[in-house]
């Protein structure tokens, strides 16, 4: 196991760099509450979208603070990478600029990890290729397909009408 | 090294075999509410040893098993596998089985193991095991706590 | 004000009159955990979708619950209607047949309060019809036009390429 | 009876004044993350009295003001106003006047009153000010809390 401050100095490199490939006008800082006290200091996370004021992390919007949550989980992932990373939904918050976001993380990482993601963004379904459809046809089992996106659209769009 | 199968018989909704195949890079799992998405990732947590009731949404261990539907009768069993692929060495499979019983048997290809071997062995492999590589649905809100000590233990998780 | 039980009998009534409108062959039911004590007692619900067993609310998926905690929102609201409600993204977890239901439950409830809704879903906004789109357009200052839908994702879609 | 018009200057993102019409019927408020949409939710919410930071989303009163932006200077008050149409008897403005040294007003058609005084006039009138009518982002989840008992403070709001 890596010590505590090895990993920290690690993850405060990741997220800063992470988040300004991002948002280039932005700023973002990783540090210790309190760091003559390493066994017990938490984690203090200051950031700044571009042409906005430093902010409380309280104060931030719903999809504001989504996007800051996948950034520091991506730099600490980086750290110490697993073979591979299951996220549910994690990009529901956000709008379509901040969706790109995400998408270009997932590129950025895709030499890194294996991802399996959950999702029922268009975008997200797009890059991603190749989908699984999860369908409930008989009531109450589920059933897994493999489907390009264009038929799971166009599928998805004749149960609406 | 990554994931190449998910196999899931008598898991939560799934009354039926269902083997599905992975991409080694980016694999999307889409679907409509209540399809069985997240009980995808719940048999992956469960495989992998996770005793918490609330994080597998359950209000009891049996409860992963099939309770039946429509035309369907419940399950006794519940049985989750997965294929790992090594790349150039090969692949191994990892399979969990639960009887209605309370039995409960870790199996490694093919031979029955115990669930800290399984997990020595993902480990070694840098399988990383830690929380952070399985985020639920609702969880991205909460690594962000407000709380600055609960963020140290998001990356103690990890050192 | 009204005792606690005129409003629970009239809650019951609305909250399994409202799912079975939306969801025909399921069954929905609301009651008092302890009927013997009425100052204290919780309440339980009980749901079952079309097709499927019955579950304990932990077992339902982020969007089942989405929208039956939105069918019991709307039974309480019935009881003792406001002049106006304000929803902030509501709807977040549900697929397009289910947001379908909820704009179905907003056009039944349309006579009887105002709806104020956030929203970043492309059907709720359709149905709305009258939008008002907020923008960030000067870094940091919040300004806000009336704008028609599809003027709306036209300028949205300028910003993504 | 219903809400014509929202009115922000100086309150939170809003540091230019902007008037919101609203439809008697219903009207979507839409925008990208960030944008200031949750900021007008929350702008009713005070105008109405409401005193949590948490569901503020405040670190303490004074930051509902406008903190600037990039070419403008922090404000020292915050206004927030709304016109109530009452049909065929007219209409009323509701105003929260607040300023940077912790001084405090409430407003009823041009009179400073108390907000008892705002409170009791609008529920005479129907105006319903129950937790339950303005539902905050994030907030469908939790009420329908696991807890029955959390469950029936959520039908007392009414009682
Ligand atoms: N033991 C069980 N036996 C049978 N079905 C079950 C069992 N446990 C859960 N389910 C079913 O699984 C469904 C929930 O599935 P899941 O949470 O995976 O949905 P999801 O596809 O993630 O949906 P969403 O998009 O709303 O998040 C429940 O509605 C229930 O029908
Ligand atoms: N006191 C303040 N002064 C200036 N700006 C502020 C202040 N308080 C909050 N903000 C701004 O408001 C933004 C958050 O706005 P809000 O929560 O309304 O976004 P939103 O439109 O709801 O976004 P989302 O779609 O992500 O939920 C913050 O990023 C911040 O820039
Ligand atoms: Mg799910
Ligand atoms: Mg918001």
């Amino acid at each position: 196991k890596k010590n505590f401050k090895e990993v920290f100095d690690q993850a405060k490199i990741n997220f800063e760099e992470i988040f300004h490939n991002l948002f280039p006008e932005g700023k973002a800082e990783l540090s210790l509450s309190d760091p003559s006290n390493l066994l017990e200091s938490g984690l203090d996370i200051r950031v700044e979208f571009p042409g906005k004021k430093e902010l409380d992390l309280l104060q931030f919007s719903g999809g504001e603070r989504s996007i800051i949550a996948i950034i520091f989980l991506f730099s600490i992932l980086k750290t110490k990478p697993p073979s591979f990373v299951i996220l549910d939904e994690v990009e529901a918050a956000l709008d379509d600029i901040n969706v790109d976001k995400f998408i270009k993380l997932m590129r950025q990482f895709s030499d890194k990890f294996q991802f399996i993601i959950v999702t029922h963004n268009k975008l997200t379904m797009e890059y991603a290729g190749e989908l699984r459809g999860v369908t409930m046809k008989k009531g109450g089992m589920s059933q897994v397909v493999s489907i390009s996106i264009d038929d799971w659209l166009s599928e998805y769009a004749d149960t609406l009408n | 090294m990554h994931l190449k199968e998910i196999e899931l018989y008598g898991f939560k909704s799934f009354g039926e075999r269902v083997k599905i195949e992975l991409n080694p890079r980016l694999t999307a799992i889409v679907g409509p509410n209540g399809s069985g998405k997240s009980n995808i990732v719940d048999s992956i947590r469960w495989l992998l040893g996770d005793q918490s009731y609330k994080s597998l949404r359950v209000p009891s261990s049996s409860e992963v098993i099939f309770k039946g539907a429509e035309n369907d009768a419940p399950f006794n069993f519940s049985h989750v596998g997965i294929v790992v692929d090594l790349e150039n060495e090969g692949e191994f499979q990892v399979e969990r089985k639960y009887h209605r019983s309370g039995e409960n048997e870790y199996v490694l290809n093919g031979k029955v193991v115990r669930l800290k071997d399984i997990r020595s062995l993902l480990s070694t492999m840098g399988f990383g095991l830690g929380s952070l590589s399985i985020l639920s649905q609702g969880q991205i809100d909460s690594i962000l706590s407000l709380v600055p000590t609960d963020r140290r233990a998001v990356l103690e998780e990890v050192a």
